[in-house]
């Protein structure tokens, strides 16, 4: 289950009768590292590999077990423990709000998801509240009308509740709301204010974290300003067809009590799924 | 007093776990952190010097050292060079390309250069839109051909337009494209093969973690670029991102971007960012 450079880590021990403390010192160092490497946030890889190594000398493996399956077994338990859970998407009527840093692939994300929902034989429609990015009304507006989804936004306006305002009731029929909100980070307070008033309105059902596969140790204190605002209920990661390895997604969801939702690998409508545990923390692992 | 292993461990390590938590990529911390190491040990220190100063010390030095790497002078590089400077923006998707190219742009009208930009990204919806409408409001001339074109074509008749006018720079913006994407990727040497530019800008973003190293790298490989301009640093990143691209493509950070407006942009100075980093 694990990924590669790990599975050598592995088979150096794949020998050994007992793990004595120096053999899961070193295996313990080897996976901090890779954590770190995939971006997990600093403070949670030093707790994983604590608790990883006070597990692996202190719990005997269960029959028929070997010492190293053990050891993979545990630190594959303590991941699953924070990102096991894949969020369950109803397919029915729903509102969804998109939020998250600029640049992240919130618009990609939103055009993604409307196809989705289209995939699903939903009837899917995309509200544009982006009134700061220019040419983001025309960003959305084609991407929408690519994949024949409704469109809501008003090109001139820079009133982002009035929007909403105008727009709600005109897509009222539609079985899934989608919101794409402009890009903002935990320090612009006019920004947060502004998602909150946009999140009054709209009272959205899910409120979506979109996370950069590449974010680095800022995704915990994003996250947790994020959710203080609004509350988050699902983390999508975009950008997964790169290097990066989403680490950061994991502070996310710890900091946001919510789960992974989707991943986002590739900038058409169709580059996206639905959240897989096994094959992410293989990846971050690798 | 000499400084043996023992005494700079624990410090060693606490720095390098500082180093981390401020989105320095783990590998270059480890090798940061290792020369160090490999330089205390044997050295001596003041007997009044506590070791973890001595430590701290170094590793201001090594952070600065590698942070100023190759420093450029952008405004002297503009105006000793022959016009028209042509400018290529290059990175991964979303990093903040045209914004930056935007600030440029204001930034160089500022200082009294005619500037033309080629909206080389011909690909994403809506990119043609938003750089034509950076333009509008600099007051500048934007170069575009229809969505769906050969970005190389755009870019190449941006240069024949400057050189015609007599215009000083050209700034080409390019998709966003990542660097494990060998298509793409040649799409990027091809645009600079057809209308080579004087000067490579790779943009990057502060919030960026380890993968900074790999894009930085792979892109620096396939279009060597002159220098960096970093991103989103006001996004409470304390910018590990900057020793990352320096310390393994070697090329220097030219400026910062610190916002979304046309004058949130710094220009990179060294003993800031390693403060800043450091506490
Ligand atoms: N390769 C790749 N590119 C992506 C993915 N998701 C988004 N992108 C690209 O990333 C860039 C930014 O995407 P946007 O959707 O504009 O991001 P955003 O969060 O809406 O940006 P702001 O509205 O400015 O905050 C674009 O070039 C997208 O095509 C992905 O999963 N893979
Ligand atoms: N806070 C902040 N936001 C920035 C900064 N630079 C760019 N942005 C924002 O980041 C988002 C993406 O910027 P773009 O200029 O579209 O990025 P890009 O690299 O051209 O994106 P693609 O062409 O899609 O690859 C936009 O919302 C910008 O306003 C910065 O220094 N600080
Ligand atoms: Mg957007
Ligand atoms: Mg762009």
């Amino acid at each position: 289950k694990l990924g590669g450079s790990l599975q050598n880590v592995l088979k150096r021990i794949a020998g050994a009768g007992r793990i004595d403390e120096r053999t899961v010192s070193e295996l313990v160092k080897d996976i901090q590292r890779a954590l770190l490497q995939a971006d997990v946030n600093v403070k949670l890889v030093m707790k994983l590999s604590k608790r990883i190594k006070e597990r692996s000398l202190k719990e005997k493996p269960p029959a028929g077990i070997n010492p190293r399956e053990h050891v993979v077994h545990i630190v594959y338990q303590e991941l699953i423990d924070i990102i096991g859970r894949s969020s369950d998407i109803k397919l029915g009527k729903q509102t969804i709000m998109m939020v998250g840093l600029q640049g992240g692939g919130k618009t990609t994300t939103t055009v993604k998801l409307a196809r989705y929902f289209q995939r699903k034989g939903l009837k899917p429609a995309v509200i544009c509240v982006d009134t700061f990015r220019p040419g983001a009304y025309e960003q959305l507006k084609t991407l929408c009308e690519r994949i024949h989804v409704a469109f809501y936004g008003e090109a001139g306006n820079s009133n982002a509740v009035e929007i909403l305002k105008h727009g709600l009731p005109q897509i009222e029929k539609y079985d899934v709301k989608i919101i794409d909100t402009a890009g903002r980070h935990a320090l612009e307070s006019e920004l947060i204010q502004e998602m909150e008033d946009i999140y009054e309105i709209v009272k959205p059902d899910h409120k979506f974290l979109v996370l950069d596969a590449a974010m680095g140790q800022q995704a915990s204190e994003q996250a947790k300003a994020f959710n203080n605002s609004i509350g988050i209920t699902g983390i999508i990661i975009s950008k997964l067809d790169g290097t990066a390895k989403g680490g950061g997604a994991l502070s996310a969801v710890s900091e946001t009590d919510s789960s992974i939702a989707f991943i986002g690998a590739g900038e058409t409508p169709e580059d996206l799924e639905k959240f897989e545990p096994d094959r992410f923390i293989s990846r971050l692992l690798g | 007093l000499i400084i043996d292993e023992k005494s700079i461990e624990k410090p060693l390590w606490d720095l390098e776990i500082a180093l981390l938590e401020s989105d320095v990529a783990i590998d270059v911390a480890d090798e940061i952190i290792a020369t160090i190491k490999t330089n205390l040990i044997g050295s001596k220190r003041k007997i009044q010097q506590k070791s973890k100063s001595v430590v701290e010390q170094a590793l201001e030095d090594a952070l600065l050292k590698v942070v100023s790497v190759n420093q450029l002078n952008f405004d002297e590089i503009i105006s000793k060079a022959k016009k028209p400077v042509h400018i290529v923006f290059i990175g991964v998707n979303g990093t903040g390309k045209t914004t930056t190219i935007a600030k440029i742009a204001n930034r160089l009208k500022k200082q009294n250069y005619s500037v033309v930009i080629a909206a080389g990204d011909t690909f994403r919806a809506g990119a043609i839109d938003q750089i034509e409408l950076h333009a509008n409001k600099l007051g500048l001339k934007l170069i575009k051909h229809q969505e769906g074109a050969d970005p190389a074509a755009v870019v190449f008749d941006s240069i024949e337009y400057a050189k015609a006018r007599h215009i000083d720079v050209v700034l080409s913006d390019t998709a966003g494209r990542m660097h494990t994407n060998i298509n793409l990727m040649d799409q990027l040497k091809k645009i600079c093969r057809v209308a080579p530019p004087d000067f490579v800008i790779f943009v990057d973003e502060a919030v960026a973690g380890n993968d900074a190293v790999e894009r930085a790298a792979l892109f620096n490989t396939t279009v060597p670029f002159d220098g960096c301009i970093l991103s989103k640093t006001d996004a409470d990143s304390k910018g590990g991102a900057a020793i990352s691209i320096a310390h393994t493509t070697g090329k220097p950070i030219l400026f910062l971007g610190v916002g979304q407006e046309y004058d949130d942009l710094i220009t990179f100075d060294p003993h800031w960012l390693v403060e800043r980093l450091l506490n």
